[in-house]
């Protein structure tokens, strides 16, 4: 089973 | 003063269709270098970063940089209206409130203007770390929309495995399942048709189709997508737009409970 990572805890806020 | 005139308009158009199943608003900064948008959809799984070089409009003025919140919906909306063949123009005021479309025919005897309210938008800007990829793909772009939609069949996510002997696409799920292999092929006739695989180290990534098909819609603006991959982070997924820009999506992977 796999779940969702979210984008926003690659990228940091700028 | 802002101005942005292209004389295909369907440039624009699919750029509309390549981003309006995954945004519903974005902003689009417009500075003396061009339009830049990066946005993310609404459940924060995927980015989307486009950019159109001012230098690839045929006519572009930007007084002063202007960030404008417009609904993706309403100007899809907008470009259906504008015929195969006419030529588009953007112009808004400074500080704006809204932001005109003008379509005007080849031969110059029609002119349709479409005024767009633009909306207030709270905007997170967010910094993409330059990221060396283990795994870099061109293939092109109509290969790549119909593995997802084949895969898509047989589960709700795709299995990327890169290694010397390919590149292996697969799907698993109540039905059965798939997988698809693609070796480097540079021999192709056409440079569009070639498949190159550059891979520094093997890796195994998942990603969900739902949105892979999303971003398969940025097809028509290219003949190749950019695969870049590299383990444990965001796929990214670009397609050049002609000699003025690109698109580039990024998707977080799915993780291993």
């Amino acid at each position: 089973k796999h779940s969702q990572a979210k984008i926003t805890s690659f990228f940091t806020k700028a | 003063m802002f101005e942005a005139r292209l004389v295909q308009s369907a440039i624009l158009k699919k750029v509309l269709d390549a981003v309006k199943d995954l945004l519903t608003e974005a902003t689009f900064e417009c500075s003396d270098s061009g339009i830049q948008v990066q946005a993310m959809d609404s459940a924060h799984v995927s980015l989307v970063s486009l950019n159109l070089r001012s230098d690839g409009f045929d006519k572009y003025r930007c007084d002063r940089n202007l960030s404008m919140g417009m609904s993706i919906s309403c100007m899809s909306k907008i470009l259906r209206c504008a015929g195969a063949e006419d030529t588009v123009t953007l112009r808004a005021w400074d500080n704006p409130e809204s932001i005109t479309f003008i379509f005007e025919s080849p031969n110059k005897d029609k002119l349709a203007e479409y005024e767009m309210k633009l909306i207030n938008m709270d905007q997170e800007h967010l910094g993409i770390p330059e990221t060396s990829y283990s795994c870099v793909i061109k293939m092109p772009s109509g290969e790549f929309s119909r593995i997802c939609r084949d895969l898509s069949q047989f589960g709700e996510s795709i299995t990327f495995a890169c290694s010397k002997e390919g590149i292996k696409f697969s799907a698993s799920g109540d039905y059965g399942s798939a997988n698809i292999k693609l070796v480097q092929n540079t021999d192709a006739d056409k440079e569009e048709e070639a498949v190159v695989i550059d891979m520094q180290e093997p890796l195994k990534l998942t990603f969900a189709c739902r949105y892979l098909n999303c971003f398969v819609k940025a097809g028509p603006l290219c003949n190749q997508v950019q695969l870049s991959m590299s383990d444990d982070v965001p796929l990214v997924c670009e397609y050049k737009i002609g000699d003025i820009g690109h698109i580039k999506y990024y998707l977080a992977p799915k993780i291993d409970d």
